[in-house]
């Protein structure tokens, strides 16, 4: 039951696409990430949270150099997938706490989302591993949650992995 | 580039909730999972897809023995925390693909849910990372899914990871 967080990393070349109210049936999700894949767009996160009346929204992040390329891809299958509407922006980072065992230790994510909060930063999105959580937030506070994330966790400076 | 597909695996004793529309700004998430960790909750994925005019879903699971605890914590601090509705459900599984190089390969996810569409399997969550992307389905599809991941992936019984 240890938990052992081994760094903080961030990742400024990243943008987000929202995908809103799909319907929620099969087949949806593999129109949607088919058509990415075909294009040779790497997707890095893809969260999708929880249906409302039957419609579901999908959101996913990309590297910044090819927002361009998955929007129009996202363009395309829209009708397709039967979305009302799309999102995006690029002006977002992803912000990681990296370690093991995080899933068997309730207090982890609740300090991270805390940390963050204490410096006013709005959290866009959220996804678990067992050994990572990642968060979107506003590509200007990266820095700053790395500075909170570090401070909450007791990390030294050589823990610290700022990947771009 | 490789990608390598180790295995796959399912969860039954899961348990799903979602809070409805919290006010997207600091705080938030930080008051919803300091109070379950507080009530010793272990949570497992948690997932915060994108904001809709001011306002965000959260979704996460839990253990199915842990389900009731911890509906009455959101229950607790839902006016708390502006939720304006709570939904739960104990009928699903957590399927995952598990591996290595997943990220760097753009068609994984599509293949994974090509292969649940083609089993008529409706997904509910989604979440990734690195080395897996699981998602919550409907706890009476959990062996067809597991099933449908195996042939696609061309998997032989003995990757077969079968949690619980
Ligand atoms: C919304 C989307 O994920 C849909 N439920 C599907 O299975 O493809
Ligand atoms: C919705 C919730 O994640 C909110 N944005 C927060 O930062 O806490």
């Amino acid at each position: 039951r240890e938990m052992i967080i081994s760094g903080v990393a961030a990742d400024k070349n990243v943008a987000r696409i929202a995908v809103f109210d799909v319907p929620d049936k099969p087949g949806i999700a593999q129109k949607l990430f088919v058509a990415l894949a075909e294009a040779n767009i790497n997707v890095d996160m893809i969260v999708q949270s929880t249906m409302r009346e039957e419609y579901n929204d999908i959101s996913f992040t990309v590297s910044q150099d090819d927002l361009y390329k998955a929007v129009e891809v996202v363009e395309k299958v829209k009708s397709d997938i039967g979305a009302k509407g799309i999102a995006y922006d690029s002006d977002v980072a992803k912000v990681s706490i990296v370690g093991a065992g995080m899933i068997t230790n309730p207090g982890v994510a609740g300090r991270m989302f805390a940390a963050l909060a204490e410096a006013e930063i709005n959290i866009h999105m959220i996804s678990t591993s067992e050994i990572k959580i990642s968060v979107i937030v506003k590509k200007d506070a990266a820095e700053k949650a790395m500075r909170a994330l570090h401070s909450s966790f007791w990390l030294d400076q050589e823990n610290r992995q700022e990947v771009s």
